[in-house]
């Protein structure tokens, strides 16, 4: 058996825009810990992982290890039938062929109940080494997906250089180049209003914009993000899902320039 | 000119 029950439903609709673009599918991997998954998009470019601990649900139960293949278009349609105040419990039995979705309203005046097929998945897992990075850049999430946003006019690259004075977002194209700085802020009156750069050592890399526009529909989740970055590896952009987890996309560079 | 790289460039597959 396997229950979930999220106070906070309004987090799993987000969850939901925020990989409903880069994967078509995904397995859900329940275990006693948590819920994880990892998938790639269909040319492998990039990568979405999804960490959502026990912790953080007000009720957690799994018996036993689940894996839940979900077409997430279908899930995203049943997700759109939760109101944002609702209480999103998911709920499988062990070896079953379909989930659960109850909906239930603050006052417990409207339950709902939406039962989904599983599919079977053949999902190819990435083993990713833990890494320390040579740039660890925090920024506002709004920030970062305007500067995502704007750039993306330019072309269809964006390269992303980071020293220790800041960080600089640049794109060149047929109407001319864009360049956006950001320096570290000194201080702030809100943490997450903050520019913070941890540098070891300036890191230079190029991203495709439309992977990067595709990130930061996570924006909603979290005021900040992360990107990590070292020379010629995969970025990492990350948002932290409140108290119950993160999100992290990681991007393979464009090589060669 | 660039290219896209893989993620399959850099991480193994498990």
């Amino acid at each position: 058996m396997f229950e979930a029950r999220l106070v906070q439903g309004a987090l799993l609709k987000k969850v939901m825009e925020a990989i409903k673009e880069l994967l078509n599918e995904a397995s859900f991997d329940c275990a006693h810990s948590g819920i994880l998954l990892q998938a790639m998009d269909n040319s492998h470019v990039s990568l979405v992982s999804l960490n959502l601990r026990r912790e953080g649900f007000d009720k957690y139960r799994c018996d036993r290890n689940l894996v839940m293949g979900m077409n997430l278009s279908s899930m995203s349609k049943i997700l759109k039938c939760a109101s944002n105040d609702d209480i999103i419990t998911m709920k499988a039995q062990d070896n079953a062929d379909t989930v659960t979705f109850v909906f239930e309203s603050p006052k417990q005046e409207k339950i709902s109940d939406y039962e989904m097929k599983l599919t079977n998945l053949d999902q190819d897992h990435l083993g990713i080494p833990e890494t320390e990075y040579s740039c660890v850049i925090k920024l506002p999430s709004a920030e970062f997906a305007r500067i995502c946003r704007d750039l993306s006019q330019f072309g269809e690259s964006i390269v992303i250089s980071c020293t220790k004075e800041g960080v600089k977002f640049s794109a060149a194209g047929d109407i001319g180049t864009a360049n956006i700085k950001l320096a570290q802020t000194a201080t702030v009156d809100k943490e997450e209003d903050a520019v913070m750069v941890d540098m070891q050592e300036p890191v230079t890399l190029t991203f495709a914009c439309k992977y990067l526009n595709m990130f930061t529909k996570a924006t909603p989740l979290s005021p900040q993000v992360c990107l990590s970055m070292s020379p010629d590896v995969p970025l990492v952009v990350e948002y932290k899902i409140e108290d119950i987890g993160h999100i992290r996309y990681y991007l393979a560079p464009r090589i060669g320039d | 000119c660039s290219r896209q790289s893989s993620l399959s460039d850099f991480f193994q597959l498990e």
